[in-house]
């Protein structure tokens, strides 16, 4: 809120986190103290891994209700308002991790608004942990000013650790936090006072990012099943497995667009990952631009020797010229194959190529589906592709498919001082495979719509999630077994899951969120429907469309296939305004300005409620 | 609980949603000349989930046909049956077929019964069964009449009312709250009423699922659709 005469009454955030997946109500009251009607401005970064499921405004006892709708229906319902040229949307990229939720409304003298803004994903572990990040940017000195946040976790919580860019010392002692066996409570009040940068003016300390951290117990090797309501979600990340050697080639983009820092940077995130290669792996570097070099025709091992000579070759390598991708990936994944064909590298290692781009392609093959084929049918899934697009003029979508079609991920790494860190950060998270192939079985006769249940390789720190309905509502037990490859053995673990009784687990919480499992399983089935949109044949397309689509609007997901309708209240100057909410794309997010304000949206239509479904 | 009315022929149908306080009893159908009724009780859910209000839902049924000397309670446990003195108990988990004089009995497990009351009325129970462990909700029933043609002229109740047919016409459509449900007017029984077209579920043949039946909503508990109020059809017992 940035008039002065309007009051900031409330700013509540409210997370509820029930076996990693999270759900958030951020709530903002203000009242327009003035004698004229004013603006209120409703802004809200929200983790761009979230789903939108509801939004809401109250204006003197009217709640007006966002509607979530199929986005082509959407559209063209409101077609007349995108055709006069006014940009369509809620939703801008913000940065990194965030997306800005912006919303303005028109409030009477005297009047009060509440905003609602309800939001859900699923927490994921990365390097040991989950994360909880909260974006809280006031503005304004705000009367009751509260974070509060409920995790359960009925694995038990190992650690939890609050913290916050604008926790200064003085705020420190107000960040709050009970940790008990499988519950954790944070919270975060401060008064008025406590909010002051200082004594005298009106700034407000209070801008910046609030993390929560935690992890869970791993007692049980084969992971933990949870059985709630028909339907079931395994977590799994086995600690205490001994890495996986690796065969490792880098790719490396030495087209003209990576002069200056980014080589520069390049250089250093090269050095620093050849620094934390062990003696057992394998490794070996391509570079391209119009043509592909590489550093040793076959893969070197990582003695400090080898590693010195390789840290002298990253030094040499200069930028220019075009951008040739597809020769240089295939040439990548020749040399792994030989390597693996003469038996030069170790039988249970983990085989993987790490490409670091900043371009389209326009040398030699630059058709980008062409280019997807060629690099499919050559890895064969024998190995994994993990792709780096280097700030904005790489097309984002072709190396995430790419890595995708190859049991990898994509990554972009954003042009900025700590583009070095980004490089190795990445790096960390996949360098440490401890298991491969690792692939979840249910009794078919007993579960229906899985999530995607085979995974190439789990990463060192991380987790993998399988969810799935069961074929009987009334299930409470649920065999299982899961099959990986370690860097000794195979291993298989066969067990059988209980349903826990929630009541005995959390007896003194009256409500865990209601359909939470439910609500993962429908979450994670859309991510992977959405990458299935991306990746898979023309028929794949179509049905994994469609079935999104139907889960998006049936849980109130606002996806990349739904959009939210959010109707204004009618004032003598707006007759009515109506705004759509979309969840940007990747790609969607590089054309969009990083200042984008908020643009209306007019249309004909009345305020939007629902009630008829009660079902 | 949601009332749906089908009208097969016209292709239509009409829905409301009668809201009271769990434990209340509300007669669905009674016929003197034949000598049925039907009545319901209804339940609410375990514990009231923080992001919806309470719901009722029916939680067990009593039936009589007078002149057979038949009596019926169906709950979500079991089904009580007593015919002419002589009593006997049904389980849900059972599936079975009963072949009486007067009345047919089949309960598919876990599903739903049907019961077949001879030369007079057919209907299913459907039993919604909810997971044990769910913090909210419990299982319920849901009623469904299969034919209703051999009721007397004079048969009443919730349902009973529409068993003859009702006449109503929809006129005016309009823009609604809700772009994707638009308003109507309604005559029907002498009032013009707001309709509102939506669906509900008919849970017969996908339990789990149900299938979406289009219906012209009646606000406020069916208000100018049923004869009366709700405060009409209340009772102090299944029988």
């Amino acid at each position: 809120v940035s008039v002065s005469e309007i009051e900031l009454q409330n700013v509540k955030i409210n997370c509820m986190v029930t076996s990693r997946f999270a759900h958030t109500v951020m709530t903002s009251m203000a009242l327009n103290k003035a004698n004229v009607s004013q603006e209120v401005f409703f802004d809200v970064e929200l983790p761009k891994t979230a789903f939108i499921t509801n939004f809401s405004m109250e204006i003197n006892g009217n709640t007006y209700v966002g509607v979530v709708k199929e986005k082509e229906k959407a559209k063209k319902q409101y077609e007349a308002a995108v055709s006069s040229g006014k940009t369509a949307g809620l939703v801008k990229a913000s940065g990194r991790k965030m997306e800005k939720f912006s919303v303005s409304v028109n409030i009477a003298a005297n009047s009060n608004i509440t905003f609602t803004l309800t939001f859900e994903e699923l927490l994921q572990r990365r390097l040991g942990k989950y994360e909880l990040m909260i974006r809280v940017k006031p503005k304004q000195l705000v009367q009751n000013f509260e974070i509060v946040a409920d995790v359960f976790e009925p694995q038990g919580i190992t650690f939890l650790n609050a913290h916050g860019t604008f926790i200064t010392n003085e705020l420190l002692p107000l960040v709050e936090k009970t940790v008990t066996d499988k519950r954790a409570h944070v919270s975060f009040s401060p008064t008025l006072d406590q909010q002051r940068k200082c004594p005298d003016c009106d700034g407000t300390l209070i801008d910046g990012d609030f993390f929560i951290n935690y992890d869970v117990n791993r007692e049980d090797m084969f992971g933990n099943i949870q059985i709630v309501n028909g339907y079931f979600v395994h977590f799994f990340a086995p600690a205490d497995f001994p890495k996986l050697p690796k065969n490792v080639v880098f790719v490396i983009d030495r087209s003209g667009s990576m002069s200056g820092t980014k080589m520069h940077q390049t250089h250093e995130g090269l050095k620093t990952i050849l620094n934390e290669l062990h003696e057992e792996d394998h490794f070996g570097f391509v570079t391209f631009s119009g043509d592909v070099k590489a550093w040793k025709p076959s893969l070197t091992t990582a003695t400090k020797e080898n590693l010195k000579n390789a840290e002298a070759f990253v030094e040499t390598i200069t930028a220019s010229g075009l951008t040739n991708i597809n020769d240089a990936v295939l040439f990548a994944v020749k040399m792994l194959k030989d390597a693996m064909n003469k038996k030069t590298v170790p039988e249970n290692s983990a085989s993987m190529i790490i490409l670091l781009t900043d371009g389209n392609p326009n040398e030699g093959e630059s058709n980008i589906q062409s280019i997807q084929n060629n690099v499919k049918n050559a890895i064969g899934g024998e190995m994994t592709l993990f792709c780096l697009g280097f700030g904005y003029d790489v097309s984002y979508t072709f190396l995430d498919v790419m890595a995708k079609q190859n049991n990898g991920l994509a990554r972009r790494i954003y042009e900025g001082s700590d583009a070095v860190v980004q490089l190795q950060g990445f790096y960390d998270e996949i360098a440490n495979v401890l298991l491969s192939d690792v692939n979840f079985q249910y009794p078919e006769n007993s579960v229906n719509s899985l999530t995607g249940s085979k995974f190439k390789q789990l990463f060192n720190g991380s987790e993998i999630v399988v969810a799935g309905r069961l074929n009987d509502n009334m299930m409470n037990d649920l065999p299982f077994e899961v099959t990986a490859q370690s860097v000794e053995k195979d291993l298989v673990f066969v067990g059988n899951a209980t349903a826990q009784d929630w009541k005995t687990i959390f007896p003194d919480q009256e409500y865990i969120f209601g359909d939470f499992t439910e609500h993962l399983w429908a979450y994670l089935t859309i991510q992977n429907l959405l990458d299935k949109i991306e990746k898979g044949s023309p028929e794949e397309k179509i049905k994994a469309t469609e079935d999104a689509l139907e889960l998006s609007l049936k849980y109130n997901f606002v996806t990349p296939l739904t959009s939210m309708v959010v109707t204004k209240p009618e004032t003598e100057e707006n007759p009515e305004d109506t705004f759509i909410a979309d969840k940007l794309t990747e790609d969607q997010r590089r054309h969009v300005p990083q200042a984008a304000g908020v643009t209306l949206q007019r249309t004909y239509t009345s305020s939007v409620t629902n009630w008829v479904d009660s079902d | 609980p949601h009332f749906i009315i089908e009208f097969a022929d016209q292709n239509d149908a009409l829905c409301f949603n009668i809201n009271d306080k769990p434990g209340t009893i509300f007669n669905l159908i009674k016929d003197p000349l034949i000598g049925i009724i039907v009545n319901g009780q209804t339940i609410g859910d375990k514990k009231i989930d923080p992001e919806n209000t309470m719901n009722t839902y029916f939680g067990s049924f009593g039936i009589v046909h007078a002149k057979f000397g038949i009596r019926l309670v169906v709950t979500t446990q079991d089904i009580l049956v007593s015919e002419k003195g002589k009593q006997s108990k049904l389980f849900w988990s059972d599936n079975i077929s009963i072949k009486g004089s007067n009345m047919d009995l089949h309960v598919a497990k876990d599903r739903s019964l049907t019961v077949t009351l001879r030369n007079s009325v057919k209907f299913v129970i459907v039993l919604h069964k909810v997971w044990k462990k769910h913090p909210y909700h419990q299982d319920f029933l849901g009623f469904y009449t299969l034919d209703s043609h051999l009721f007397s002229q004079r048969v009443h109740g919730l349902l009973g009312q529409f068993f003859h047919g009702i006449t109503f016409e929809v006129s005016d459509m309009f823009k609604g709250k809700d772009p994707d449900k638009p308003d109507a007017t309604m005559f029907v029984k002498g009032h013009n009423l707001t309709v509102t077209r939506g669906w509900q579920k008919d849970f017969r043949k996908d339990l789990k699922k149900g299938e979406n039946v289009p219906c012209w909503f009646v606000h406020k508990n069916g208000t100018g659709l049923i004869d009366g109020e709700i405060e009409d059809y209340i009772v102090s017992g299944l029988f």
